[in-house]
């Protein structure tokens, strides 16, 4: 049984944005 | 790279690759955004805006170079070509076909690589200003994209004073599939 994590492309695209910007604080 | 591999995937297995396939692509955008003269001189909030609004239309961009309007194909990132009719069975057919239907407006204009890169780039900084602090300074960058733009375009077609405007026309056509398709459904597992 797999567990999945379903999400809009756009929150996708936001959530890899806000990553991206945190990590290179 | 590689939405489907075999008849042993299950569905769902195609689609978890298929949404992953999103993941390296959005962060070539934001290294991208970060190589815009000027883009990193906007606030670090205007600059997490212009992306979350415009990342979608600069993949559409993108992206528009591996359809294939004349066969109906998709080329993926692992080299292999898809028919329309396969990748149908992951339930993007509606984003797919707006998709050919844009690649063949954009792709009937012919830009060059570098012209190609400097319209992604005014796409990105053209996108929606919801939440933008600093309206001045976003308005001033796209003015100078725009220009720039025109510029190369006219320098090298001096002959051609419909192309500028033709490739203008296809950001309202942007605008629209962000609207229509940037609320599809990905499927990420969790281990």
């Amino acid at each position: 049984h797999k567990t999945h994590r379903v999400m809009t492309l756009a929150d996708h695209i936001s959530h890899i944005i806000t990553q991206d910007f945190a990590r290179n604080q | 790279a590689c939405p489907v591999s075999g008849a042993d995937r299950s569905s769902q297995e195609i689609w978890e690759s298929f949404s992953q396939c999103f993941t390296p692509a959005v962060k070539e955008v934001v290294e991208f955004a970060k190589g815009i003269p000027g883009f990193q001189e906007l606030s670090q909030q205007d600059q997490v805006m212009l992306l979350k609004s415009g990342t979608f239309q600069v993949l559409m961009v993108r992206f528009c170079t591996l359809f294939n309007a004349e066969d109906r194909t998709v080329t993926f990132l692992n080299g292999k070509t898809y028919p329309l009719s396969t990748l149908r069975a992951l339930g993007m057919g509606s984003l797919l076909d707006a998709m050919f239907e844009f690649s063949e407006k954009l792709g009937s204009l012919g830009l060059e690589p570098d012209e190609m890169a400097l319209f992604m780039a005014v796409v990105l900084v053209s996108a929606d200003r919801s939440g933008i602090l600093d309206m001045w300074a976003v308005e001033q960058l796209q003015e100078g994209l725009i220009r720039a733009l025109r510029s190369l375009i006219n320098r090298r077609r001096p002959d051609d004073t419909t192309l500028f405007p033709k490739l203008l026309l296809r950001l309202p056509d942007l605008r629209t599939l962000n609207n229509f398709h940037s609320e599809k459904l990905l499927a990420f597992r969790i281990d």
